[in-house]
C-alpha cells in the first residue's frame, strides 16, 4: 500500500 | 508597458496545452528578462514551473513588472481563435483589467484582436531550492510519452527503477502488468533518439499515472525529456524551449 505526497511537503511557501 | 511577441503563435499554444489541464489559474509574472509562471494543481501533488526567455521572442519589452491572473481555459478559448502561423503579440499596460492578444497574418494583412479579462489570483510562490538529484535521464518525449500511456493503462500507478545500465518502468494492476526495459545508448546519425543517463544512485520511485499522464502533454515542446529523480524529493521533468523551459515537479508516492 502506497501512499501519494505532496508538493508542499518538500517546497516552502516563499 | 508589456509587449511580447512571438514569432508563431503555434508555441505559445504548446505552451498552455502542456499545462492547461492540470491547473487552470495562472500568474504569469512579466519582467524585464521575460515571463515566469507557476502552478501547483488542486490535489499538490504536481507543481508546474514555466520560464520563458527574452530569445523565445521575435520581440519583447516591459519596461515594468507586471502579473498578468489569468484563467488557462479563458486564455485557450483565445489561443484557438489565431492561427498557428500567426504572430503573437501580448500588450499590457503597467496596471493591466486585462492582455491584449494580437494575432497578425502578415501575408494578408488580416490582424485579430482579442481582449482577456485578468482575474486577482491569490496563489503562494513556492521556494523551489536546487535539488541534489540522485539520476539524471535524458530521452526523447515521444518514447517518455509512449511508455507512460501504454502503463498507465494497467494501473495508477506507475513505478520507474534506475540503476547502473538499466531504466526500468513497471506497472502491475487489476488486468494483468506491463513493464518496459530501457538502456542509454548513443544514436550518432540522430542524436535526438540517444537515451543519456547520469546516475550517482540507483533509485526505485513510484509516481501517480495520472500525474505522469499530464506532464507528457509538455512534450510537444521539446523532441527531448529531461527527468531528474530523487529517493527524498520530487522529481522532475523538463521540456526545455529555445530560451527557458517548462517543468513539472511530481512528489512521489511512499510505502506506507
Amino acid at each position: 500500500k502506497s501512499k501519494q505526497s505532496t508538493i508542499t511537503e518538500f517546497f516552502p511557501r516563499e | 508597458m508589456l509587449e511580447a511577441k512571438f514569432e508563431e503563435a503555434s508555441l505559445f499554444k504548446k505552451i498552455i496545452d502542456g499545462f492547461k489541464d492540470c491547473v487552470q489559474l495562472v500568474n504569469f509574472q512579466c519582467k524585464e528578462d521575460g515571463i515566469i509562471a507557476q502552478a501547483v494543481d488542486d490535489s499538490r501533488v504536481l507543481l508546474v514551473s514555466l520560464e520563458i526567455g527574452i530569445e523565445a521572442f521575435q520581440e519583447y519589452r516591459c519596461d515594468h513588472p507586471v502579473t498578468l491572473g489569468i484563467d488557462l481555459n479563458s486564455l485557450s478559448k483565445v489561443l484557438r481563435c489565431g492561427n498557428n502561423s500567426d504572430t503573437l503579440t501580448l500588450i499590457a499596460d503597467d496596471t493591466p483589467d486585462s492582455v491584449l492578444l494580437l494575432f497578425e497574418d502578415t501575408k494578408k494583412d488580416r490582424i485579430a484582436e482579442y481582449s482577456l479579462k485578468l482575474m486577482d489570483i491569490d496563489a503562494d510562490f513556492l521556494k523551489i531550492e536546487e535539488l541534489a538529484y540522485d539520476t539524471t535521464l535524458l530521452m526523447p518525449s515521444s518514447e517518455f510519452t509512449k511508455i507512460v500511456r501504454d502503463l498507465s493503462q494497467f494501473s495508477d500507478s506507475l513505478n520507474i527503477m534506475i540503476t547502473k545500465e538499466t531504466i526500468k518502468f513497471v506497472a502491475d494492476g487489476d488486468i494483468g502488468s506491463g513493464s518496459v526495459i530501457l538502456k542509454p545508448f548513443v544514436n550518432m546519425d540522430k542524436p535526438e533518439e540517444s537515451i543519456k543517463l547520469e546516475m550517482d544512485q540507483p533509485v526505485d520511485l513510484t509516481f501517480g499515472s495520472k500525474y505522469l499522464q499530464d506532464i507528457v502533454k509538455g512534450s510537444a515542446l521539446s523532441e527531448k525529456v529531461g527527468v531528474r529523480l530523487s529517493s527524498e524529493a520530487p522529481a522532475l521533468f523538463q521540456f526545455d524551449l529555445k530560451s527557458g523551459y517548462l517543468q513539472f515537479f511530481l512528489a512521489p508516492k511512499f510505502n506506507d
